[in-house]
């Protein structure tokens, strides 16, 4: 099963 | 000083309505331009993105920019306060520790005032980049809530297989599978009935059902809904709210281990 990402894989915080 | 006012409370419970599952609190960023607010939720799977342009408000005036953190379940105990068709109106002084929601009825005879505390709330930001994306596909935002509730009985997640003929949403887990496919609309009567894709490159991306179905919370703000997908990058669904600004939901894929 897939698993679910972390939006901060995909962005930066600033 | 800080004043927003606008002609029906029914847009703000709307919006509301529309965040308050995902955020229990939430920071309010008001300056000339509008009122702005950007947070993920706990568990950082999500962001919601909401822009009300100052220009969309009956009264609006914003003198120095301003963080205002809500706690969300607060503000709709308050708003419950207001009948849809009142006039809704926040005020804050600079630098105040509190706001208020003032509801006026539309035969004037009847005003209510509600201060509800700040708070002062971590903010996370994330820099989001402009991005083209490999497919935008427009529909019936009511259809996208329908598709998200019925796909919802069947698994956790929803797979959105996107190619130029049209779009497949599918789910499956112990009942068995379900599959939705949406063809591109040839000619409508009216265009918020319109389903349409651009599409650069097919893509097929896997979401949780869960974090779709809030997003459909936002329906009543908007005919329309726009889904932006690539490969291996977030979801943007986007409703737009007429004549006052959009709110966006972002939210990451689920992967293969």
């Amino acid at each position: 099963t897939p698993i679910q990402n972390d939006l901060t894989e995909y962005y930066s915080l600033i | 000083m800080f004043e927003a006012r606008l002609n029906a409370a029914t847009t703000l419970k709307k919006v509301l309505d529309a965040i308050k599952d995902l955020l229990n609190e939430a920071t309010f960023d008001c300056s000339d331009a509008g009122i702005q607010l950007q947070a993920m939720d706990n568990s950082h799977v999500s962001l919601v993105s909401l822009t009300l342009r100052s220009d969309g408000f009956d009264k609006f005036r914003c003198d120095r920019n301003l963080s205002m953190g809500m706690n969300l379940g607060s503000m709709s105990k308050i708003l419950k306060c207001a009948n849809n068709e009142d006039t809704v109106t926040m005020k804050a002084q600079d630098n105040a520790d509190t706001v208020t929601f003032m509801f006026e009825s539309q035969n004037h005879e009847k005003v209510s005032d509600y201060e509800m505390k700040l708070m002062n709330l971590d903010q996370e930001h994330l820099g989001i980049p402009e991005t083209d994306y490999s497919c935008v596909v427009r529909m019936p935002a009511m259809e996208f809530a329908r598709i998200c509730r019925d796909l919802s009985q069947f698994g956790e997640s929803v797979i959105i297989c996107c190619t130029k003929e049209g779009v497949k949403f599918s789910a499956s887990g112990d009942v068995g599978s379900a599959n939705i496919k949406l063809a591109q609309t040839s000619s409508v009567d009216k265009e918020e009935e319109a389903v349409t894709i651009e599409m650069q490159e097919p893509v097929s991306l896997t979401f949780a059902c869960r974090y779709l179905n809030a997003f459909t919370k936002a329906t009543p703000l908007s005919n329309q809904v726009q889904l932006s997908m690539s490969a291996d990058v977030p979801l943007v669904v986007e409703y737009r709210i007429p004549d006052l600004g959009h709110i966006r939901y972002y939210l990451a894929p689920k992967i293969e281990e």
